[in-house]
């Protein structure tokens, strides 16, 4: 019968995209916001 | 329902390298840059535990509801991230503003006493990040030219 | 052919000095100031003099970059954050430099010598990689080239306006470099690949930023390349753990492209069920589930639900492969024309089935074939009905060339041939458009006509090995299997093969429960 695609970590019904949030295919959790990688300010990189 | 096919010699060898692939598999931190401060570090915890952020928890509203040193933490250990621009934003909605030679970020504590094309002075809330604290600063002169 | 002497060892240091100069705070914003003062020793060390010259720098850098990582992984195994943090440290620096070189590469409007640099970097890595697969077989390890790609393509991405002019050309060249290093080519690199093609920065930038859908076609074919890979193990239904993980990781991509790009997976529909595997029901599902965002589905279980006023179904899917041209040869295709216009000569009907036969190993049928066969024909009689100022239905369909060659195959194809030709039409039952409509009138027309019971029980058969799946399922099998079930036209629950088993009639009663 295949598998039960709601299971693999991924909002279907989410209204916004996932792309911008998928982390990887081995993996059943959206990035967090740490997770990704942003163009920020220059200033911004303070280390 | 058509049967199995048997396999040819290199669909044989196609496994035997996608097993070895397996062992090592990518980890997500191969696609991310490096995180000094935070890398990633798997850690068990009891299944009761949260396994998953709040929902909404990547949007500035639900970062605007966190406390500004948990906003001072993300903005200067996760640099270069969502998080970062994320907390820098809320801080901004909170008019927090960041002077880009000090690398701190500033709050009017009152009306500034002077205020002209190029500064303004007066006394200033900022966050320490050497100290990790907030300070008062009387007489203070914000150039323009550092705001961000 | 050997380098030139000292080339090894002026390539070591000029690496180390880059490394060294690139996590220096003095290297300035984004290394501007540590790449100027780095080109000047290029120069010097006359690094920069000849192509070939430049050529062997890269692929002697790439070769120490790779070489480096496998020490790091050989010496500590317990502590994986450090050996990376190792590698890395080493890695970003030659990605960094890699990309101030295209960027810097001629002129700044002078993008064909910055692609051309581009791609012959790219090239270079690849083919350390297939040497080292080639070499080291079940000891190669992704992680050095993954990183390596995956940060180079983030870099050439980052906003700017160099950057931005040759974007296209930079996803091309990527791509090209992706197809190369395909899962059939390097099986050991598969993870990593997937993991490349599925980056959000990557499926970003090729389905949603480059205007107009330009990258769509490139993105199509690394998918493909992706489900011939896969095609023998799924054929053969016994997955290997590490197959398996493929197959699931390929699902959560999917899901992905259905919520996200679901116009992208009605375009390429086609040539995805051309490649994968018949059994493959509920991937193959996921994709012919995919319709328009700005399309409100009507509810297939809405009673006295009228498809045939359905605005929609006046409307073809847009389908960029060119299926027309596979069907070959040549001489057959202009047979198959001439059939279709003048319904001579009436061999041809008889000689079809052995036209459509093949001696590869593992299926006696040509499934590229039958599948081309039956949507060039479904798609010539639309056109046949529409220049009669018809609209497909059971009557205007039937009493044609057309279906002259789809009752024909019905009847005279084998099990295994009638169920690949079965499996082509119902490919073309999705979300509501003129072929799934057309489709769907010729399976019904094919059961209500046929003259043995064993057709009709394959119809079915089809069908429902769709329905039975998890979800998601196409809008056009459902209202087609709701159709044959509640339309007592068909006398469908008369026929033996429902009866046949009490398995198999709770099967269908419960299918239809759900259906009505």
């Amino acid at each position: 019968p295949g598998m039960d695609l709601t299971t693999l970590g991924l909002n279907l019904n989410s209204p916004e995209n996932l792309y911008s949030t998928f982390q990887s295919p081995w993996v059943d959790l959206p990035c967090r916001p740490q997770d990704i990688d942003f163009h920020v300010p220059w200033e911004y990189m303070t280390n | 329902p058509l049967g199995p096919v048997p396999l040819g010699k290199d669909n044989i060898f196609q496994l035997v390298m996608s097993d070895s692939g397996f062992v090592h598999l990518p980890h997500p931190s191969d696609s991310e840059r490096l995180r000094h401060h935070l890398p990633r570090n798997p850690c068990p915890t009891p299944s009761y535990y949260p396994q998953t952020p709040p929902p909404h928890a990547d949007s500035v509203e639900f970062f605007q509801r966190l406390s500004t040193e948990t906003l001072f933490f993300i903005f200067y250990y996760m640099e270069g991230t969502k998080a970062q621009y994320l907390a820098a934003k809320a801080l901004k909605k909170q008019s927090w503003r960041f002077h880009t030679k000090y690398m701190m970020w500033f709050q009017r504590h009152e009306e500034p006493k002077t205020i002209n094309e190029d500064y303004e002075q007066g006394t200033y809330i900022y966050f320490d990040y050497e100290k990790w604290g907030q300070r008062k600063k009387e007489g203070f002169t914000f150039e323009y030219r550092y705001l961000e | 052919i050997e380098d030139p002497p000292g080339l090894h060892e002026k390539t070591e240091y000029l690496l180390r000095e880059w490394v060294n100069m690139y996590h220096s705070p003095a290297a300035g914003r984004d290394s501007t100031k540590a790449f100027s003062a780095f080109v000047q020793q290029m120069h010097q060390q006359g690094i920069l003099k000849t192509d070939d010259l430049i050529t062997r720098f890269f692929r002697l850098c790439t070769e120490m970059c790779v070489d480096l990582c496998y020490r790091a992984l050989s010496e500590q195994t317990h502590n994986s954050g450090l050996v990376r943090a190792k590698c890395f440290h080493t890695l970003d620096a030659f990605v960094r430099l890699i990309t101030l070189l295209v960027k810097h590469s001629g002129d700044t409007a002078n993008s064909v010598t910055k692609i051309n640099l581009l791609n012959k970097v790219l090239g270079i890595v690849a083919g350390v990689l297939l040497q080292d697969h080639e070499v080291r077989k079940t000891e190669f390890q992704q992680l050095p080239y993954h990183r390596i790609f995956i940060m180079l393509f983030i870099e050439l991405n980052a906003p700017d306006i160099i950057l931005e002019n040759i974007n296209f050309q930079v996803l091309t060249a990527f791509c090209n470099t992706f197809h190369v290093l395909r899962p059939t080519k390097a099986p050991g690199f598969c993870f990593a690949w997937l993991e490349l093609i599925s980056h959000r920065v990557f499926v970003g930038r090729m389905l949603a930023l480059t205007p107009q859908q330009r990258a769509w076609g490139m993105y199509a074919q690394l998918l493909i390349d992706l489900f011939k890979f896969l095609h023998p193990f799924l054929r053969n239904a016994e997955l290997t753990k590490p197959i398996h993980f493929l197959y699931k990781g390929t699902l959560r991509v999917l899901l992905v492209l259905l919520h996200d790009f679901p116009e992208f997976l009605c375009d390429y529909h086609y040539a995805f069920c051309d490649i994968i595997s018949t059994n493959c029901i509920q991937m193959r599902n996921l994709i012919l589930s995919a319709f328009p965002r700005n399309m409100r589905l009507p509810d297939p279980f809405t009673p006295n639900l009228k498809v045939d006023m359905l605005a929609d179904i006046a409307h073809a899917p847009r389908i960029p492969t060119n299926f027309a041209n596979m069907i070959t040869p040549v001489s057959f295709k202009n047979d198959l024309d001439s059939y279709l216009k003048t319904r001579s000569p009436v061999t041809f009907l008889s000689d079809l089935r052995s036209s459509l036969q093949s001696n590869e190993p593992g299926s006696r049928y040509n499934i590229s074939l039958m599948n081309a066969l039956v949507l060039y024909v479904g798609t010539q009689a639309i056109q046949h009905i529409h220049t009669k100022s018809l609209t497909p239905s059971m009557s205007t369909i039937a009493h044609s060339s057309h279906m002259d060659i789809f009752q024909n195959l019905a009847v005279d194809l084998d099990t295994e041939g009638r169920y690949l030709f079965l499996t082509a039409l119902a490919n073309q039952l999705r979300y509501p458009n003129s072929h799934t409509h057309y489709f769907s009138c010729t399976l019904l027309y094919l059961f209500a006509e046929a003259n043995t019971e064993a057709i009709q029980e394959q119809i079915t058969r089809v069908l429902l090995e769709r329905l039975i799946v998890n979800r998601p399922h196409p809008w056009g099998l459902l209202i087609t299997f709701i159709e044959l079930i509640k339309n007592p036209q068909f006398k469908f629950w008369t026929h033996e093969f429902v009866h046949c088993a009490p398995e198999i009639e709770k099967l269908f009663e419960s299918v239809a429960r759900s259906c009505i």
